[in-house]
């Protein structure tokens, strides 16, 4: 569930989704 | 060089998405949100942190990012739509 996966969460996938949020 | 200067401002700034986010000033509040993530980001990679305080601040952004992904497939969907409300 998102909880968790929002707990254990890596630097590289928080750079993954920033990129993603930069992108339009 | 103050190491508290990079976590207040992700603090302040997503303090500010939240308000932003509230007010319904949906635009703002995701550019705020992804600011906020990237001076997170670089506290827990460039500043020295415990590890808890650490992994507390990647589930910080993690929120964020999911928040601001919604806000940003909102924004999307009412871009094609015409405006008018309903």
């Amino acid at each position: 569930p998102a909880k968790s996966k929002a707990a254990t969460i890596s630097d590289a996938e928080i750079e993954r989704q920033l990129k993603a949020l930069g992108m339009d | 060089a103050n190491n508290n200067n990079n976590l207040q401002k992700a603090i302040d700034l997503a303090s500010k998405a939240a308000q932003e986010d509230k007010a319904e000033n949906y635009e703002e509040a995701l550019r705020l949100y992804q600011h906020a993530v990237q001076y997170f980001l670089h506290v827990v990679k460039y500043e020295a942190q415990g590890d808890k305080a650490k992994q507390s601040i990647r589930a910080k952004c993690a929120e964020y990012l999911d928040r601001a992904e919604k806000l940003k497939e909102y924004l999307k969907k009412k871009e094609k739509a015409p405006a008018k409300p309903v």
